[in-house]
């Protein structure tokens, strides 16, 4: 009897220790989350300064090779995968990212050649009604970081983080006829107000974040006018809220694709920001767009496409009409 | 990867979700 208490008092030792050690490690790491968002509430702006990266660090981010590993990762989910892998692999990745595949056209795992088309997925026409009432209505199912009105012609990714609407958007198409040799400067207060083309109107911005599981494909939330496609190559860092919380003008690193236009209270943009696994991007109006190409780019470049110059059906002298809750593009993977 | 919508409105618009709120597609964004 004494030789089997002693084991059971070895194993009371040993077994608890890892289970314990773990328990505190969860509990110093949720401590440090509360720690931090309480330093947020409290300190408000200084303390949001103080989680912000530092230059060198984003740098060293930078350094990082996103844009291969963007599109090797495209590749890779291009293969074709086994019919025997299919569900289990798709169930993995549906489990991990809580995808809710009750709402997919396809509910048949097998029919998914790669993850590809998995994560493209369409869903049944019933299972997102759009908002007969209300004039704009959410682009894509996701998350929203940020809204609001713009201030001082700065959006914000998170709260209290700014970007540069003018870098973001990328200078006016229309160049002013008294440019000096086709060079025109202008205050970020003057390129805020000529967005601005009615009376009585003010700049609004809304940031949606698309989690891994989502859908990803992204509709037109209202009824305007296209007039004009401009790509912004670029870095292809994460755009996770963490990494927004982080990382100052992500937006304005990252490659993107912004459609400008009018709607009935005048201007209109949607952009769509591309991510690490989600790299290239694609609009249903614009075949001629590529994006997350190989070789280097130069930062501050873009590639501008008038709308209003297409010859198609769809297409009028004005842009290209895009109607509240049709489908007008996708993400891919890599 | 993510939308930004940025556009001009009535001065009176206003957003009908808070920061942080899930989405769906064809979900009103704000009142007119």
């Amino acid at each position: 009897p004494s030789s089997g208490v002693a084991g059971y008092w070895r194993s009371l030792k040993w077994v608890p220790i890892p289970f314990s050690v773990g328990f505190a490690y969860i509990c110093y790491q949720q401590y440090g989350h509360i720690k931090k968002r309480e330093n947020r509430h409290i300190r408000g702006s200084q303390s949001i300064e103080d989680s912000l990266a530092k230059e060198w660090q984003v740098n060293l981010y930078r350094i990082v090779p996103f844009r291969s590993l963007s599109r090797l990762w495209g590749q890779v989910n291009s293969v074709e995968v086994p019919l025997f892998l299919r569900a289990p692999m798709y169930g993995l990745y549906a489990r991990l990212f809580n995808c809710n595949l009750g709402e997919a056209l396809v509910e048949d795992f097998k029919q998914y050649k790669n993850l590809q088309e998995f994560f493209m997925r369409e869903l049944k026409p019933d299972v997102r009604p759009v908002d007969a009432h209300h004039t704009l209505v959410s682009p894509c199912d996701g998350r929203v970081l940020h809204f609001g009105k713009v201030e001082k012609s700065k959006l914000e990714q998170v709260k209290g983080v700014t970007y540069s609407l003018k870098e973001f958007l990328g200078p006016r198409s229309t160049i002013p006829a008294d440019a000096v040799d086709g060079k025109y400067e202008v205050s970020d207060e003057d390129y805020h107000s000529s967005l601005c083309q009615k009376e009585g109107t003010s700049l609004y911005h809304c940031v949606i974040y698309l989690a891994p599981g989502d859908y990803h494909r992204f509709h037109s939330p209202t009824n305007w006018t296209a007039h004009h496609r401009r790509h912004f190559p670029g870095e292809l860092l994460s755009v996770n809220p963490g990494i927004a919380r982080w990382v100052r003008g992500l937006f304005n690193y990252n490659e993107r694709v912004c459609i400008t236009g009018e709607w009935q209270y005048g201007f209109f943009s949607l952009t769509a920001v591309g991510a690490t696994n989600v790299g290239s991007i694609a609009f249903y109006c614009d075949q001629e767009l590529c994006t997350n190409l190989t070789g280097k780019y130069k930062p501050g470049i873009y590639f501008d496409k008038s709308l209003k110059s297409c010859h198609k059906e769809s297409i009028d002298h004005d842009g290209v009409v895009m109607t509240k809750g049709t489908g007008i593009g996708t993400f891919n993977l890599g | 990867s993510t939308i930004v919508l940025v556009f001009e409105a009535p001065k009176d618009f206003e957003f009908v979700f808070n920061s942080g709120d899930k989405i769906r597609l064809g979900e009103r964004l704000g009142s007119l």
